[in-house]
């Protein structure tokens, strides 16, 4: 038996929001620490990982390891149906072929039950290394969506090099060229519109700008972003999930022929 | 120009 209530079901709803542009099915792999999912594009160009654990639900409960293959279309329509302040209880049976999701209102009034059909996927699970980052940068979420949207009105690219001075984006296109540069805050009022830049080595890379503003889809699920860059490695977009789970995003850097 | 390589060639399959 696998059961776990989620208080915020917005959060779910969130999540799909961020990955349904990017994967089509995916394998929750459910363990008695919580949830994860790992899934590529059909390009393999880039990595989702979700990890949730499980002192995130209230019950959590989870028997014997379950792995979930789920349609992100058919969650999606499901989960739409969820208001915003709805738990959301996801229960599945051993031995059966559905999974059950369970709407409930604040007060108790409401409740909604819908069952959507398992999967059976075949997906590959890459290991994913510990990286020593020769940077990390957290900045606000917003602004990074907003960086990654006006330079993909100059170019498919975006030059992203950190240096001691600070964080720099830019494009260059047909039209013309971009630059934009942030520098570590001194003094900030919130957090979470704080930058913070940690430098171990320089670095300069260049991703490609369709599949960033596909990340930033996840811009709703915190108000904080870190990106984690190494020179010759996959990008890793962070997006925090509460204080009990994240959202990441790897994508490789594009490299010269 | 600058291509694009998989994921595969980063991360290694379990």
């Amino acid at each position: 038996m696998f059961e776990a209530r989620l208080i915020q079901g917005s959060v779910l709803k969130k999540m799909i929001d961020a990955i349904k542009d990017i994967v089509t099915d995916i394998n929750l792999d459910c363990s008695s620490t919580g949830i994860s999912v790992q899934a590529m594009d059909s390009g393999h160009v880039c990595l989702v990982l979700i990890e949730l654990g499980s002192d995130g639900f209230e019950p959590y409960r989870c028997d014997r390891n379950i792995t979930l293959g789920l349609g992100l279309k058919a969650l999606s329509v499901v989960v739409r149906c969820a208001n915003n302040d709805d738990s959301i209880t996801i229960k599945a049976q051993e031995g059966t072929d559905n999974i059950n999701f369970v709407f409930e209102s604040p007060n108790g009034e409401k409740t909604s039950q819908f069952e959507i059909k398992l999967m059976d996927i075949d997906s590959e699970h890459l290991g994913i290394p510990d990286t020593e980052y020769d940077s990390v940068v957290k900045m606000p979420s917003h602004e990074f969506q907003r960086i990654c949207r006006d330079m993909s009105q100059l170019g498919d690219s975006i030059v992203v090099a950190c240096t001691k001075d600070g964080i720099q984006f830019s494009a260059s296109g047909d039209m013309g060229s971009g630059k934009i540069n942030l520098r570590q805050s001194s003094l900030v009022d919130k957090e979470e519109d704080q930058i913070n830049i940690e430098l171990n080595d320089p670095v300069h890379l260049t991703f490609a700008l369709r599949y960033l503003n596909y990340f930033t889809k996840a811009t709703p699920l915190s108000p904080t972003v870190t990106l984690s860059l190494k020179a010759e490695s996959p990008l890793c977009v962070t997006y925090p999930i509460g204080d009990f789970g994240s959202m990441k995003f790897f994508l490789a850097p594009k490299i010269d022929d | 120009g600058k291509t694009q390589h998989p994921m595969y060639e980063y991360f290694l399959k379990k």
